[in-house]
């Protein structure tokens, strides 16, 4: 999963 | 994605199910507290905002959906089913959980990453999360008979954080620059919350007796 910032995160 | 987070994930389904499971089957919803359900489906209202504008992957989005759709129709079941809403006991389920919600928006006000009308929200939805339980976890302590469904419940929906503190060991480990700690406190102080209902848990299971959490 790309992006490092959390918001891909549930 | 990590195996830490995707344990999270499948935990934290697995709650929403087992709670389902019992409203639905058994059209019960004794020992569960709607203000815990209020709270969550305030949180997922607040944490998914980005639902239309971004998007990561079906997996991210199907969750999404699928934790709005339990955490709205659980709070429907619970206030307007003809028979659920008879086992549902509102004496005992007395938490002011708009206590909750009001210092968790002034705290999002306050510390945030940045100062966005969205990225307000999902903090205030993180800190929101942390202390969502605790209607439940009062309400547990009043009821005696802990029903295992509703057991299973509190304690699948405790361990998913604990295995989201482990993915961001993780994430923090192999990805650079991948500090939150916003995200991270929350989700700390989340999980110690559960920690007496934990030990609780794991003590019945030994002894192989009903839980009960001392008054």
């Amino acid at each position: 999963w790309p992006s490092s910032h959390s918001k891909d995160e549930l | 994605m990590n195996i830490f987070r995707l344990a999270g994930d499948m935990t934290h389904l697995a709650s929403v199910l087992v709670l389902l499971l019992k409203i639905h089957t058994i059209k019960s919803c004794a020992g569960v507290s709607l203000k815990t359900q209020e709270l969550y489906a305030i949180v997922f209202a607040t944490r998914y905002l980005d639902i239309f504008t971004s998007f990561y992957s079906i997996y991210n989005t199907l969750m999404k959906l699928i934790f709005l759709g339990s955490s709205f129709s659980i709070v429907w079941y619970m206030r307007y089913h003809k028979t659920v809403r008879r086992t549902y006991d509102r004496e005992q389920d007395t938490f002011r959980h708009w206590f909750l919600v009001l210092p968790c928006l002034l705290l999002a006000l306050l510390i945030h990453e940045k100062f966005t009308f969205l990225e307000v929200l999902w903090t205030f939805s993180l800190y929101l999360e942390a202390v969502a339980i605790l209607p439940q976890l009062v309400l547990l302590q009043r009821t005696r008979n802990i029903d295992n469904l509703t057991g299973q419940y509190v304690f699948l929906l405790g361990g998913y954080r604990g295995f989201y503190i482990l993915n961001w060991i993780y994430r923090y480990l192999t990805e650079p620059h991948f500090v939150h700690w916003i995200t991270w406190i929350a989700g700390l102080v989340q999980t110690l919350l559960y920690a007496d209902f934990f030990y609780y848990y794991f003590q019945s299971w030994k002894n192989n007796k009903k839980l009960q959490l001392p008054a």
